[in-house]
C-alpha cells in the first residue's frame, strides 16, 4: 500500500482539493483508496458529502478514544472510502500534548486496521502540529501542493526540516516524493517564473541524501478551474460534478503520473 | 485613530494583500497609516520590500523584549509606515504562553507609542492564537476578508465567538465592522451565490447586540487580478506596481468606502 500525506502548512494552496480528487481519480482507475481527513475543519469529509456529528464517528474518537478506524470509515464510491474528521479534532492538539508517543497514535491505529487498500491519502491541516506529525509518522510519502505565487518557496525550509526530523527520529521510511503545482494560472508570467524556481529548488536538492532529495515535481499542473471550487458544494468529486472539465482532466493526468511513478526511494 | 485588525483564521484568503493595499490606498489619499505585521511569516513586510534580520528590529523584539514600536517602525512611502515581523515571532506563541496578561502586551506597547496616525492596520496570521489575541485586545475594529468559495462561512462562528470573548473580557471597544469579499471571480455563479450567503448571514446578525451585529459587507469586491499576486515579488503595493490595474481600482474603491464608513458603533 502506498501511504501519502498531502501537506503544506500554508493555507489555501489546494491540499484538500488534491487529496479528494487524486483519491477519486485513483479509485476510478480501479485502485482501492482510503482518504483520511486529518483536518479539524473537516473539509475533505464535507467535500465528499459526509457530515459527522460531534462525539461520534470521526478520527477524533480514534485518536483519543477507543474507536477503531474500521468503525468509522465510510464508503463514498466504488473503490473509495473516507475516514472523516470533525471539529472535535481541534481539541486533540491540546489533549495529546502531554501524552507519551503522541505522534505515533495514528500509526498504531492504522497498523491495527486489517483492511486492504492500494492507497492511503491523508489530507492534513495547514499546520505542523501534533495531528500533522501523526500523519508524517504514519506514512511513507509526502506530496506537497504549491500555489505558484511569490511566496511559494518561503516557509518551505521549515516544512522540509520537520519532515527531516520525523524521518530521523520516528519514521525512517518517510520521503517527500512529489510536488504538485496547484491553482496554476496558465499563461501568466508569475506562474511560469515560480514554476521555474520550484523546479530549480528541487533539482538543487537532488542527490543531497535528505528526505526530500528524491522529490519529483509532477509534470501535471492543476490549472485554476472554477469547477474544482464548485464541486465541494455538491458533495462531489470533480469527476462526478463535471467529468469534462479541465479540473477533471488535470486530476486524471496527475493520477496517471502517480501510478507511473514507482516509489523509487 | 482608527485601529483595525485584518483577520480570518482561514489561510490564503487575501488578508495580507488587503492589509497592504488598503494601507497604501489610505496613505495615497493623504492619511497617515501604520501597517503592523503580526504574522511570523512576515508576508506584509516582504510585500513592501522590507527584510528583517533575526534578533533585530521586528515586532518580536517589542513583544518579548525591550524594544519600542518607534524603534523598529520603518517608513516605506509618503504617509505609510510599517512595523515589520520576522519568523522569530513564531516563538512568541510559546514564550508568551505562561505570561500574565499575555494578550495585552501589544496594547501596552501601542499605548506607550506617542506617534500620531490616522489608521493602524494589523495584518494577522491565519490563526486565533496569542498573537492574534494581542491584535484583538489592541484594536477597535476587525475587517474580515472572505474568499467567496463553498466553505467561506464555515468556521466563521469560531472566529466570531473569539471576537465576542475578547470583547467581553478584555476589550469592550472591539467590533467586527467590515467584511471584504476577496479573490472574487466575477461572472461565476459560485461567487455570486456565496456573495448572497454572506450578505444574508450578516443581515441576520444585524441588531443582535453582538460584537458583529454592525458588521457591514463592503460594496467593493476585490476581483481576482494577477497583478495583485505579482506586486509583492517587486516589494511594491499595487499602486506602485500597476496603478491602472483592476487590483488598484478595487483597493482604491475599498479605501473610499472605508473612509466614508464612519465607525458608527
Ligand atoms: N485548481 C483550482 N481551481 C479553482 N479553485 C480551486 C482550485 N484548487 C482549489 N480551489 C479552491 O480554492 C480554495 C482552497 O483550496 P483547498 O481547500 O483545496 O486548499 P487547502 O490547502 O486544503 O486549504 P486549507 O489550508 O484551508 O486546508 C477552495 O475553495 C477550493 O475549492
Ligand atoms: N485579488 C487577488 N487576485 C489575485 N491574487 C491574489 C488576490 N488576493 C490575493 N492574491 C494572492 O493570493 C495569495 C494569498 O493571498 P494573501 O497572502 O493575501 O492571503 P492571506 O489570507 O494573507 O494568506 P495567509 O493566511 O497565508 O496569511 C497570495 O499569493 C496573493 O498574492
Ligand atoms: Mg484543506
Ligand atoms: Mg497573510
Amino acid at each position: 500500500m502506498r501511504s501519502i500525506a498531502v501537506l503544506n502548512q500554508k493555507g489555501g494552496v489546494g491540499k484538500t482539493t488534491t487529496a479528494v480528487n487524486l483519491a477519486a481519480a485513483l479509485a476510478l482507475s480501479g485502485k482501492r483508496v482510503c482518504l483520511l481527513d486529518l483536518d479539524p475543519q473537516g473539509h475533505a469529509s464535507l467535500h465528499l458529502g459526509l457530515s459527522v456529528k460531534s462525539g461520534h464517528d470521526s478520527i477524533y474518537e480514534v485518536l483519543v478514544g477507543e474507536a477503531s478506524i474500521a468503525d468509522i470509515r465510510k464508503q463514498v464510491g466504488e473503490n473509495l472510502w473516507v475516514v472523516p474528521a470533525h471539529l472535535d479534532l481541534a481539541a486533540a492538539e491540546m489533549e495529546l500534548a502531554g501524552e507519551v508517543g503522541r505522534e505515533l497514535i495514528l500509526k498504531d491505529k492504522l497498523e491495527a486496521d486489517d483492511a486492504e487498500f492500494d492507497f492511503l491519502l491523508i489530507d492534513c491541516a495547514p499546520s505542523l502540529g501534533v495531528l500533522t506529525l501523526n500523519a508524517l509518522a504514519a506514512v511513507d510519502e509526502v506530496f506537497l501542493p504549491l500555489q505558484p505565487h511569490f511566496l511559494a518557496l518561503h516557509g518551505l525550509s521549515k516544512l522540509l526540516r520537520t519532515i527531516d526530523v520525523v524521518a530521523k527520529r520516528i519514521n525512517d521510511q518517510l520521503r517527500l516524493t512529489g510536488v504538485i503545482l496547484c491553482l496554476y494560472e496558465s499563461g501568466t508570467r508569475l506562474a511560469s517564473e515560480v514554476d521555474g524556481d520550484v523546479h530549480e529548488f528541487f533539482e538543487n536538492g537532488s542527490g543531497s541524501g535528505t528526505s526530500w532529495s528524491d522529490a519529483e515535481v509532477f509534470q501535471t499542473r492543476i490549472r485554476r478551474n472554477i469547477r474544482l471550487a464548485e464541486a465541494p458544494s455538491f458533495g462531489q468529486s470533480i469527476f462526478q460534478y463535471d467529468n469534462n472539465s479541465n479540473g477533471a482532466e488535470d486530476y486524471r493526468n496527475l493520477a496517471e503520473e502517480v501510478l507511473g511513478l514507482q516509489q523509487s526511494a
